[in-house]
């Protein structure tokens, strides 16, 4: 048992960082587009942008149902800075100066490229949660046939 | 932290010029995304995902006005845990518990505590009803009204001392770990814990054990004990109410 906690806590570790990373760069991807919008229209106002944070951030959640819930922590995971740093570099690279001084072509560019790495990152994600699920499942038959149980963990 | 920012974060110093302060909002605005998508999970179908998103906003501006960057800590870590703190802030302040329904769940907390000093181990539905001067099936249905499933639930409850809360989900998904920098109050609360956890139901354990230490959702777990997916609701319900009352002894 312990061998498969071990291997399922690693993939865990990373799927953590993994998701995180992910979220944050879906935000950062979402906000640059609706700005990207906003240049084409002609105007270019912060307030009214963080006015609409919440329907830009909340875009893909659809009501939650109880049942479906998993235990989450909501924390900075370490496994996330080796991610962040990798986007950190595609922005640099991307070389803009500020929000408000970048041209219309540079910034669908620098979405596209974000959003190559959002889907790296998804497809990393869904692999680890192949293999979380995999082990996990492995455990809950110990459960049922009783090689495993929570008094085990204590 | 990319160049851009990091000079933001300079001219803030400098001067709380509030347009800076708002392109410094904007940056880390996707932070709000993660904690929120996460304090939203197994909430109820009523609660809007957007105005999680705004709650959290608020928290991120008082974590940009406040955070001293000479502290050391990354401003990442500082702000998902204002963000996440001001959600749930927010979410109590709107009642989203309705009364009746906190009101119900304290009597039936009162109900087990008592019950547990009583015979040291968890109470039975029927033994919590009979407490309750309830019928079981009405117990039951009070307690699969309760989704303790979402951060927000299982955090609120457990203001402890001067404001700080103990994070129960991570203190049970901790629970098998031995944290190299824990601290003396979370040794003690897990010392708590595991001396609950032992006296709660096989079932209850078993319920425990495949939600928080294996990460499955309820309805999987349901699925593997073979129960409906209310009775799965109540029975997490119910021990995580006999774990938090022996915490806030
Ligand atoms: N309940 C739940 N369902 C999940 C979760 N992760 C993935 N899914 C489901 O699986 C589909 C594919 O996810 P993906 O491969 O990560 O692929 C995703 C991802 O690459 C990206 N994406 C997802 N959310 C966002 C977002 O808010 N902003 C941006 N820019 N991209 C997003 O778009 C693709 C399609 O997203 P969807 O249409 O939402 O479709 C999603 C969604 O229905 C989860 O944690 N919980
Ligand atoms: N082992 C395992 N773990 C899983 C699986 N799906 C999600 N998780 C993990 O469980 C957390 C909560 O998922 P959720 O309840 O669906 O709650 C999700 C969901 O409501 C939403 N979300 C995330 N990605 C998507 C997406 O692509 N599309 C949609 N529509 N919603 C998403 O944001 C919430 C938080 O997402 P995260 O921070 O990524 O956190 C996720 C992720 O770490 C799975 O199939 N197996």
């Amino acid at each position: 048992n312990e061998q498969v906690r071990r291997a399922r806590a690693e993939c865990e570790r990373e799927e953590a960082g993994v998701s995180y990373a992910r979220r944050v760069l879906q935000g950062r991807i979402d906000l640059l587009r609706v700005e990207l919008e906003r240049r084409h229209e002609g105007g270019h106002d912060l307030t009214t942008l963080l006015a609409d944070l919440p329907r830009i951030l909340a875009s893909d959640q659809y009501p939650s149902d109880p049942l479906q819930a998993r235990a989450v922590n909501v924390s900075v995971p370490e496994a996330a800075e080796v991610l962040e740093a990798e986007i950190d570099e595609i922005v640099d690279r991307a070389g803009l100066d500020d929000l408000g001084g970048r041209d219309a072509d540079d910034l669908a560019q620098l979405i596209e490229e974000l959003a190559t790495y959002e889907r790296y990152l998804s497809g990393l994600r869904r692999q680890l949660f192949e293999r979380i699920d995999m082990l996990r499942d492995e455990l809950v038959q110990r459960y049922k046939d009783g090689r495993a149980s929570v008094g085990d963990l204590l | 932290m990319d160049r851009e920012v990091r000079a933001l974060w300079g001219r803030y110093a400098d001067a709380r010029d509030p347009e800076v302060r708002e392109q410094l909002i904007l940056h880390y605005a996707p932070l709000v995304k993660y904690v929120a998508g996460r304090v939203g999970v197994g909430m109820p179908s009523s609660v809007d995902h957007a105005d999680l998103v705004s709650y959290g906003v608020f928290g991120l501006m008082d974590a940009i006005e406040k955070f001293d960057p000479g502290r050391g800590v990354k401003f990442e870590t500082y702000a998902v845990t204002r963000i996440r703190g001001s959600i749930i802030d927010e979410l109590r302040a709107v009642d989203w518990v309705p009364r009746s329904v906190r009101s119900q769940a304290r009597k039936i907390e009162a109900a087990i505590q008592h019950l547990v000093h009583l015979r040291g181990r968890s109470p039975t539905d029927e033994e919590l009803a009979e407490e309750l001067d309830l019928e079981v099936s009405e117990l039951q249905d009070a307690l699969a009204r309760m989704a303790m499933t979402s951060v927000a639930a299982l955090d609120e409850t457990l203001h402890v001392g001067d404001g700080d809360r103990i994070p129960l989900v991570e203190t049970l998904q901790d629970l098998t770990a031995v944290l190299p920098e824990e601290s003396v109050d979370d040794a003690a609360t897990k010392a708590l814990l595991r001396e609950m956890i032992v006296r709660l139901t096989e079932r209850e354990q078993m319920v425990l054990g495949l939600y928080y230490f294996e990460g499955m959702t309820l309805a999987q777990v349901g699925e593997v004990l073979g129960v409906t997916e209310s009775r799965i609701c109540q029975i997490h319900t119910k021990a995580v109410m006999a774990l938090r009352v022996k915490l806030l002894e």
